[in-house]
Parts: C-alpha cells; structure tokens; sequence
C-alpha cells in the first residue's frame, strides 16, 4: 500500500480548484520556496486520513482550515487521498481506495466518502487501520520536531516500544 | 506479555545497532533501566559518534539528535511497518555530511515503505525518483511535477513562484 | 504607565512597519485587541508577505515565522538594545531569497549591536566580519579564526575535523 | 559594550585546556560540523554571565557541564568573559571588564570573579545589568527556537513590551 494520488480543494493555500498531486512508491521530495504551500500538502493528507485536532494541522480551529478568500456561507474543503492497493495490504478487493473528507459552511463537520460511498468515520477506522496513522503518529514528522524523538525521556521510549506491540 | 516487549526490544535494539553503525561509523544501542523488572524502568538509548564517548540521546548536539531520532524510527519500523512517512524538513539542522547520511538511509528504507519528504536541500532533492516544487501565485499554491534533479535545480524552482 | 506603554508600542510598531517592508516587500504591524483598556488585552502581531493576506503570525509557515519573529525581536532592540545578541541556526528552515533578507537586515543592525551568530549556511557565513570554525578532535572542541568567508567554505571546515 | 574575549576550561565539549576565542563588533559567524561544539560557545557564555537553569545550558544537572573525561574529584569548570567597555556601558571605570565564573568538583557552587576579584553573584548582578540577559532573555535565541517567538498569543507579546518599559 502507498499514497497514489491526493486531490485538495480549498484546504489552506489550495484554492477553489481541484489540485492534483500523484505520487509514487520510493522517495518522493517536495521542494519551493517559503510559503508556497509544502507543509499544507501534508496537512492536507493528515486531514484526509481523519485527523481530527486543528493544531496537529498548524490551526487554532477547523474553520481556519477554509481557505481565506472563501465566502464564509458558500465554503468547502474536499480532500481526497488514493491509495495504490495491489498488495491488498487494506482488506478491500480492490486495486485502488480512495478515501474523501468532506467539510462544508459553518459547522465545521466532516464527512467521509470511501471509494465515492459515503460511510462513517468509526467505520473506515476499522477497515483503514493498517493507513490511519500509526501508534503515537510517528510516521509523521512535524517541521522543527525531529529532534524531540531524540529527547524522549526513558519512561516515553519504553512505552512507545510497548504501543506497538 | 514481557516476552512479547523483550522480543519486539531486542528487534528494535538490534536494528538500531547496525544502521547507525552503518550510517556514521559509531555506535548505538538501548539498555534497560531495569532488566530484573522491565515495566519498573524506561528504555535508554545510548550514542556514540565516532570519537566521542557514549551519552544519552538527550544529550546529544542538534545535528546529532537528528541522525539518531531518524534511526530511532526507522527501527520501529522493522517492528510495524507502515505504508507511508512524512517528514518535513527534517534535514534542517544536518551538515552537508550528515545531509547526505541521512538520505542515503532515506532512500534504502525507501524501497519498503513510501516517504514523502519535504526539503529544501538540493542534495536531498537529488536523491529522490519524483520531486514536487510547490509555489505560490497570487495566494494560492501551485504544484508542478519533475522527474529529474537535474531538470530543475532548488534556486529555479523558487524562482518560478515569484 | 498606559502612556509609557503607548509610546513604547508605538516604537515596536513603526520599527516592525519600516524593516518588515523595507525587508521583503509585505506589510506587518502591531494592533490592540482592546484600544479602549489597553491591559485588558493582548497585542496582535499581522503579517502579509508579499501578494498574500494579512495573517496572524502565528499562522505563517516555518520560514515565514522565523522572518517575522527576527524583525519582530529587532523591533524590541529599538526600545532597549542589548549590547549582544546570541542566535543558534536561526536561518535553518529558510530558503535562499529568505536567508539573504535575514543576514540582509542582521548585518545593518550589526552596526549597533554585536551579533553572534551560529549558522551552517554558506551564503550567512560569508556576510560575517569575523569566522570561527569548529570542529571535534578527540572529543574536545577545537577553535580556527578565519577573516575572510572566501578563504574556508563550509566544507572545508567541516573537513578539516574528521 | 560588547564581547571582547571568552575563555572557556573545562566546560562541556572544552577540554582541560583554556580554549581562547577573541570576538570583535558587528556580525561574527560560528560555523562547522554537527557536533563539533558550536551551541557549546553560545552556552558557555550563557553560563559566564549568570546562567542558573542547567535546562538552559541543554543539560539535567550542573554536573553535566564537566567535560566527560574529568576524574569527578578534580572537576573544575571555568569560563571567563571579557566585556570591551570604552563605551562606559558598564558602570565601571575600566576599558575592558572581566567577568569569570568558576565551578569545582562535586557541590556545583559557582564562585564569580570581577576583573580577577571575587564578589558574590548579587553584587555582579547590579553592576552588569546592562550585560546580563535582557528582560524574557530575547536576545539569546537557542538552536530551533526562533519560531516560537511568532508563535506568542498576543497576551504575551504585550507582556514582552510591558517589561521592557
Ligand atoms: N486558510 C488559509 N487560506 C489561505 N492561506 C493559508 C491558509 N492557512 C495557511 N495559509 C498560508 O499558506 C501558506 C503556506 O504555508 P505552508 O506552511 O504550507 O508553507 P511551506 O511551503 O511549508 O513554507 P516553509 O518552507 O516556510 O515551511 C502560508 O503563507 C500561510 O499563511
Ligand atoms: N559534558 C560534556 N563533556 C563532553 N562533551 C559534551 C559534554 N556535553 C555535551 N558534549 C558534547 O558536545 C558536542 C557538541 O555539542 P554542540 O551542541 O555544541 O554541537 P553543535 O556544534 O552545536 O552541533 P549541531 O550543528 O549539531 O547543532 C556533542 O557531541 C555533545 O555530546
Ligand atoms: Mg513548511
Ligand atoms: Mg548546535
């Protein structure tokens, strides 16, 4: 299983069009300039896999997460994620699954579409599990926390060590 | 269930012992603050960079920590693998020495799982088999994709956005 | 106590107005969330780089911050200078326009008070007046001066101490 | 006023020899390899002017800031400071100012030296108020920090103005 394609709509710095991004197995760099939108890109794949704290996406609220020049009434954030599934590493028969989180307007809830159907969130929990993130999001590396891993104290590693098994 | 923890330590242990020797020439292991009781104590992480006596990770330079935090991961993946990791300017803080350390490490672990690493390092940029530059236009992000370094060097890619 | 506050802010503020724009183009400036009963609330810092929003500075992204937070702490210095300041990596996560605009404008304040600054950026290295490399030799910290950038690059610092 | 000279004997990644580094005004650049001892300076600077949270040093205890190979009965840590004051920015008739600190072997005392004299921390404190660290330490940013300083909410931020007035 990898990530094979996210599209982002109206997330953060991605505007009211559809952006697509396909991805590939291996190393894969995402590089520019300050402010162009990189660490967006991976808030954005957060979002799509069910995160649900703001500050873990560098916002103060889930309404932040609309992209600015969004008529408060009118807005939308739609991202969806692909994953390339010929391993059948998700208990799914199918080559590809696409996961959607959908936010509209004021209330800030979401909802989940899987493979375009619409399903609850407790029930992509189960059957995603194996690429919701992993024990204590550690596949996931913050800007400016790599150094943190390294200042866990023993109790923290030990524990860590315990959660995977 | 300390059968279960010991087995998956010693995985991680010895996984950490030979990629951190492979990757710097120096030494790393864990150690049990209490091996008669295991839940009674923490786990350390003991480094040695070349030419240094062995500390405590967190004890360790900026740099330092960086390297060791990376190999500390990429250990626990041997455990439980999973199918994709971001990082975010991870590189930051490194040498161009240890830059280049860390993704060479970067790129083998590559081969078993997906990593998606944001950048700002042209070496970095170089080793990866697909690259995204990402620049703004009147607020809003734009994505443009390369194949090859080589094509695009860091400098034009932040150009195209101004 | 409000008007010595007042005049103080209002020095904060026009130093950020004038460096920040004068630095990359964009807007910042102080606001009060409670004009009326000043120590009621807060002081708000926004910030709009060039063709973008104005946004609170806890909002930018990693090198947008660090821009901010050096203009920010430059400001403060017009109020009371400190005879030096000490700054680790602090051009770590910026990109090549952001690091020249910071050792830009660190440089002209230079001028007024002493600025040591560790970096591992070529292009800080060779603004400075003065270098100093450092590199292990068995385990002890060694010290070289050098005068001029154009004599040692980085990698030949670095070199020098394996 | 600003920094003339530091020695440093003792301290961290510094051996038992007295390391001389000698500053000048204006911009000075520290560089090299990871782990070479560069943040080690700006501490040993931190330590010389008053500094009393090992945690600010980036170690648990003050015993952590003898070099390793010292035999723990003669540990003796020292660093030395020298302030250029032609500008009379130090209440002191003197063009130059030296300020020393010392720490031995097992109780993690400091003792203070001023222009080779001892006096007690609180009698130093006064006099080089202008050198020791400005209010909130803004003028010492430590390795990965800088973004915090954007990050304030603004009740912080009046503070910061509040206590320089
Ligand atoms: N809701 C939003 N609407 C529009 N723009 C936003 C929104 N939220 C954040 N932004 C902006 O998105 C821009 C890009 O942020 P991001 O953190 O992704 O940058 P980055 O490419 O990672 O930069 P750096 O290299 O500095 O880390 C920032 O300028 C930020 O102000
Ligand atoms: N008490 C001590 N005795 C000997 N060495 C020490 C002591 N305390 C710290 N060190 C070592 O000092 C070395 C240098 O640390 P320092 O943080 O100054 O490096 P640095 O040059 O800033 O590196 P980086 O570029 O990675 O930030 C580290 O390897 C650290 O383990
Ligand atoms: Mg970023
Ligand atoms: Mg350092």
């Amino acid at each position: 299983v990898h990530i094979k394609k996210l599209e982002v709509y109206g997330f953060k710095s991605f505007g009211f069009r559809n952006t697509v991004v396909h991805f590939e197995n291996g190393l894969v760099a995402i590089t520019g300039p300050n402010g162009s939108g990189k660490s967006n890109i991976l808030d954005a794949i957060m979002f799509a896999i069910g995160e649900n704290s703001p500050k873990a996406m560098r916002v103060d609220k889930f309404q932040s997460l609309f992209h600015d020049s969004q008529n408060p009434g009118h807005r939308l954030v739609r991202v969806s994620i692909t994953f390339d599934n010929l391993d059948r590493g998700i208990p799914m028969d199918e080559d590809t699954v696409t996961l959607t989180r959908e936010m509209e307007g004021l209330t800030g809830d979401s909802q989940y579409l899987l493979n375009g159907k619409k399903v609850s969130k407790t029930a992509i929990m189960e059957l995603l599990e194996v690429v919701l993130s992993a024990p204590n999001k550690l596949n996931i590396v913050q800007q400016g926390m790599i150094t943190r891993i390294s200042e866990l104290n023993s109790e923290e590693r030990r524990k860590i060590i315990e959660d995977i098994v | 269930k300390k059968e279960m923890f010991m087995e998956a330590y010693n995985r991680v242990d010895s996984d950490i012992r030979a990629t951190f020797a492979r990757l710097t020439g120096g030494t790393a292991h864990l150690e049990l603050e209490n091996p008669d009781d295991v839940f009674a104590g923490g786990v350390m992480l003991l480094v040695a960079f070349p030419g240094k006596v062995a500390r405590e990770s967190t004890a360790l330079s900026g740099g330092e920590k960086t390297i060791t935090a990376t190999v500390f991961l990429l250990a626990l993946q041997s455990l439980k693998p999973s199918p994709f990791y971001l990082m975010d300017e991870v590189d930051a803080h490194l040498d161009a020495q240890n830059t280049e350390r860390l993704s060479k490490v970067l790129t083998e672990r590559s081969q078993n799982s997906q990593i998606i690493m944001v950048t700002l390092k042209d070496s970095t940029v170089a080793k990866a088999s697909l690259i995204y530059g990402v620049y703004p236009r009147q607020g809003v992000s734009q994505v443009v994709k390369y194949r090859n370094p080589s094509q695009v060097p860091l400098a034009q890619i932040a150009a195209e956005g101004s």
